[in-house]
């Protein structure tokens, strides 16, 4: 199983839908300072719900939502970012029986292609989260159960993100020790 | 409970043994400061670089503690393995011998899972099959465009080094 | 007390306003978050690079706080000017376009005082008069080569980038 | 003025007497992991008493000490490490008053050149710091007192440590603002 697709709509600096393709083995992202590759990596944990507690460095959630003028402006009307990771299953390494059980239906078609998606959506005066897992409406607790079943976990270190290794190096040897705590 | 632990411990401390022997001309390995009780003390690691003597991580140079600290993560990874993994510029304090070896790590683990890495170096972006370049638009807009390696077409992204 | 520290305060803000904007193609200031009561909130930086919207330090990308906090470095050390800085490393998140904007700036300031610059990036490394290379001989021992390079010669120290 | 040369004898990995010469502009120091390049900065550090809380990686001073071995191992008989920093200062910037006001004494020989050298010698049972200022015995403060005068302070920025740009990104903003604090 990989990851074939990633669609980003208005999702931090991506204020356009945009399709990334993946492929199964070794891609990588570059590009200037600023330019969106950390967001890329922050679309990933924000959709498969990944974060650690040094989380997608936004300080509320809605600052995730596409921005393009002074982040301190309030906003009228509705805005609303949404991520979609689509996993080639082909493999099986996810089986359709996990899907139905992790959507709660059977009618999530086919699991060849696995897909997530998780919006977050801005009114005057709320916002809402919402996660669908092959368009079936379902909780975070359901994707991450789901993907926990195939070794994909926030304390599992699956995405590094810039300043892990940094941060693993100066932190305390007993915090370092609570990272297997965590794993165990 | 300590058993459940230890049991984590020991898997993890046997990958990150393999890992940092290949990526270091040395050996290392992850050493509790508390070996009776765990939970007593933390978590650090130990490493000969080649012929050196033994350091513990506070006393190695940026680069080794940055190879040491990503051996660990490696570690972690290999222990519950899943079927993707990204790394977000984790090779920035590596010399180009270590970045290389990095890359070369990264290349083999890529055939068994898919690997989606943030780089500015070249030793890690040469290797890939895959480029996808990122850049910001007029308007703060990021746009991406996407390029095929395996048929060795020449990157149009500059690598940073 | 606060007038002292305001004096202090205001002096390295200016700097740091001119380095910024010669770093980047924006504008940077620094932030008291409590302008009233200095001692009563920290200091944060807030920076608009290019024409996009004013950020703080925390939302910055990993460069971009990279080459942020490292403009407020060179305006502490101008603050109180002396005739010799040494930097190590600071250019490690850098992209290459940044780490040649910096090695320019370090270029024009060693006109007035020395600086001494640990680096792997051919940005900075191609810049200066003088190259030291330093490499771990097999009986753990340290040794120097020095290259003068005003002179034209090709650079032996092979750049890690 | 500018550092003409540093002499490091048996300073962390440069367990051979060392003599590195450095110019009036712009020297650059590159070569691979763990070579010695920040023991170089280190050195710097530790002869001009320039290191801040962070300081100069070693638990105790005896740990700058060359020591090809395993750290642990027990030392019989003396070891010592010494560092010399000789100053160029053709132009002035110090004069000689100055000097002879650190110094405690007027027989510091010519102060076209200022020579500051720091040694740490253990023995069996104890260790001992020396400072040395164009060959006359001084105090720490003394030598930081003179440097002082021409703006090179442990608080000043004036040695950027390999880390601390990572450092100022991450600390609190209230740690940011006492930087300035220590300086205003
Ligand atoms: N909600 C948002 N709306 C618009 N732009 C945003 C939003 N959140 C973040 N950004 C922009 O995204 C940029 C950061 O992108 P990112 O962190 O992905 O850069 P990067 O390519 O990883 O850079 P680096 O190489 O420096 O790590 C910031 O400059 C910021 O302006
Ligand atoms: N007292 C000592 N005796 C002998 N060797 C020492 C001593 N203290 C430190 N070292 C050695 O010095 C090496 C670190 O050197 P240093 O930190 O200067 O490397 P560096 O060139 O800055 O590397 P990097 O590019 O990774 O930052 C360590 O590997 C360590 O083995
Ligand atoms: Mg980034
Ligand atoms: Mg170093």
């Amino acid at each position: 199983m990989h990851i074939k697709e990633l669609v980003l709509d208005d999702f931090k600096s991506f204020g356009r839908k945009t399709r990334i393709p993946f492929y199964e083995d070794f891609t990588t992202i570059s590009g200037p300072n600023g330019s969106g590759k950390s967001n890329i990596i922050d679309s990933v944990l924000f959709a498969l719900g990944l974060a650690r507690t040094s989380g997608i460095r936004a300080e509320k959630l809605t600052d995730l939502i596409y921005n393009p003028d002074d982040t301190d402006a309030t906003h009228t009307g509705e805005r609303e970012a949404s991520v979609e990771v689509v996993f080639d299953n082909n493999d099986g390494t996810i089986d359709r029986s996990q899907v139905i059980n992790a959507a709660g239906t059977d009618s999530i078609g086919e699991t060849d292609e696995i897909t997530v998606k998780r919006r977050v959506k801005e009114t005057a005066d709320n916002y809402y989260s919402y996660y669908y897992l092959n368009g079936r409406s379902v909780n975070l607790s359901d994707i991450k159960d789901l993907l926990a079943q195939v070794g994909v976990t926030p304390e599992g270190y699956n995405v590094v993100m810039q300043g892990d290794v940094t941060e693993i190096i100066n932190m305390s040897a007993g915090n370092r020790r609570r990272i297997i705590d965590e794993i165990a | 409970k300590k058993a459940t632990f230890m049991e984590a411990y020991e898997a993890i401390n046997e990958q990150f043994e393999t890992i940092f022997s290949r990526l270091s001309d040395g050996s290392g390995t992850l050493f509790l400061e508390n070996e009776e009780d765990p939970f007593d003390g933390g978590l650090t690691m130990k490493a000969q670089p080649g012929d050196k003597p033994v350091q513990r991580l506070a006393a190695m140079s940026g680069g080794e503690k940055s190879l040491t600290a990503l051996a660990f993560v490696f570690a972690i990874q290999r222990y519950n393995p899943a079927p993707f993994y990204a790394l977000d510029e984790v090779d920035a304090f590596l010399d180009a011998a270590n970045a290389d070896a990095v890359g070369e790590l990264i290349d083999e683990l890529a055939g068994k899972a898919q690997f989606i890495v943030v780089s500015h170096r070249s030793a890690l972006l040469e290797r890939s099959e895959r480029a996808i370049g990122v850049t910001m638009h007029q308007d703060n807009v990021s746009a991406v465009t996407g390029i095929d390696l395996s048929e060795e077409s020449p990157p149009e992204v500059p690598a940073n080094d």
